[in-house]
């Protein structure tokens, strides 16, 4: 069929077969239903300019043009079902993929990136984001949360303690993720979970974007002496974002365990063949 | 014995604002990871004497630390081992175990000798190299607890009893 799906006995992820992106989350059991399309972009760092010599670099993200590139506008496709567990593996580039499953029984979708190693060998550098882009009316407003606990009102252009005069549209909006972030219009929370912090907006209304890698060119003069590259071919970084879609009213419980469950992940430890009784004395 | 003090020394140098925020210079962070690294080891003997005080079973314990990137020696070349999943939440999860495997077919046990389902599926990154595989299974863990699932591996004496075993399955 033209249309691809994933889904569980909760949650139905919904693909475009064309392009194979994400194009709609859908939560059975609070039947709510919403149009999300995800991707990977790279803004192109900047190393100076007429308005400011100020490069980006490890303690700076200053990206040199308002809208990222896309790393691909489509992405190659792979589907798995089985009883346990259905996932489409995309692939966007040689340096970009990405698993998109679900479990039963799992309420969020888990998103496992896979970046790197970033090409500069057109001398460009890349600071790459994830987004997910969604009709909602958010009016300018996000939230994202301190060191786990507290959450944060964010809006675009805006300090809540002092006057802003906004010189850097991107980066000025650019606010800590160190475990969640969503957005809201009231009715439906869109809620994504990270693996570590990072750095995280929405640039406008109905999206959300967090970053998951840099390779930068250049020092950004504020003491490192280095710029962000990592020596030989580069490092591929992986990691997961768990996304949900549920009602506002219950989207704080929801995000709350959820986040417990992955700071506190369970552990595996295996032993090979049989064991033999153990007594401390 | 373990010791997890060369870890604590290495997480309390990790508090720097450069550790934290990945603002050091390249040979700065590879000594941030070399002091990581070194803590491992020790805090690995701990544990494995921990889990064999807790279980009453000493095993031959193995961290696979690259398993967040499809690498595990024990569970790709084992027949037969044991998966031990600690639950650090005070409360009950559900969690799904997944572990590279080569391929075939195995059997999975709970803690009470019981089969639980699993799955062997393709993962993604092995396209373009030679075909790798995931084992999957549900483990239930205890709050604040762990649960220890057994893995066999059943080697068909050969392709064919394979796929006659798993036609015979399918008509039982």
């Amino acid at each position: 069929s033209h249309v691809l799906a994933i889904e569980n006995e909760y949650i139905r992820a919904t693909f475009d077969s064309d392009t194979g992106l994400l194009m709609k989350i859908e939560n059975m059991e609070q039947t709510l239903s919403l149009p999300v399309s995800q991707g990977f972009f790279w803004y192109n760092a900047s190393t100076g300019d007429k308005i400011s010599s100020q490069a980006s670099g490890a303690y700076i993200f200053r990206p040199s043009h308002l809208k990222p590139l896309p790393v691909s506008r489509w992405a190659q496709i792979h589907l798995v079902k089985t009883a346990l567990v259905q996932e489409v593996h995309q692939k966007f580039s040689a340096w970009c993929s990405q698993v998109i499953r679900l479990y039963p029984g799992q309420r969020h979708l888990e998103l496992e990136w896979t970046v790197g190693p970033i090409p500069v060998k057109d001398n460009l550098g890349k600071e790459v984001i994830s987004r997910f882009d969604t009709p909602m009316k958010t009016k300018g407003k996000f939230y994202t949360d301190s060191n786990g606990r507290e959450i944060l009102k964010r809006r675009l252009d805006y300090r809540h303690t002092w006057r802003l005069n906004q010189t850097e549209p991107v980066a000025g909006n650019y606010y800590p993720v160190n475990t969640r972030i969503y957005i809201s219009d009231g009715h439906m929370q869109l809620t994504v979970v990270t693996d570590r912090s990072q750095g995280g907006s929405s640039l406008k209304d109905g999206s959300l974007e967090l970053m998951v890698h840099r390779r930068l060119l250049a020092d950004d003069d504020r003491g490192v002496a280095e710029p962000l590259l990592e020596s030989g071919t580069g490092s591929t970084v992986q990691g997961r974002h768990l996304v949900l879609l549920s009602s506002v009213s219950d989207a704080a419980a929801r995000h709350r365990l959820l986040v417990e469950k992955e700071v506190l992940a369970p552990q595996v430890v295996l032993a090979e063949g049989e064991s033999s009784p153990y007594y401390s004395q | 014995s373990g010791d997890s003090a060369p870890l604590n020394e290495a997480m309390a140098v990790l508090q720097h604002h450069d550790a934290v925020s990945g603002t050091a210079r390249q040979n700065v962070v590879n000594d941030y990871a070399r002091q990581l690294a070194a803590g491992w080891e020790p805090c690995e003997v701990l544990v494995s004497n921990a889990l064999a005080q807790l279980s009453r079973q000493k095993q031959n314990f193995s961290f696979c630390r690259e398993l967040n990137i499809s690498i595990c020696p024990v569970s790709q070349k084992s027949q037969h081992f044991q998966v031990t999943v600690y639950n650090p939440l005070g409360r009950k999860v559900q969690h799904m175990v997944r572990l590279p495997v080569s391929e075939g077919l195995f059997f999975v046990k709970d803690p009470n000798g019981k089969t639980v389902p699993s799955n062997v599926v393709l993962r993604p990154s092995s396209y373009s190299k030679r075909y790798q595989w995931d084992l999957l299974f549900s483990a239930s863990v205890p709050a604040l607890g762990f649960s220890i699932y057994s893995v066999a591996k059943v080697t068909a004496p050969n392709p064919q009893s394979y796929s006659l075993l798993t036609r015979s399955k399918k008509s039982r």
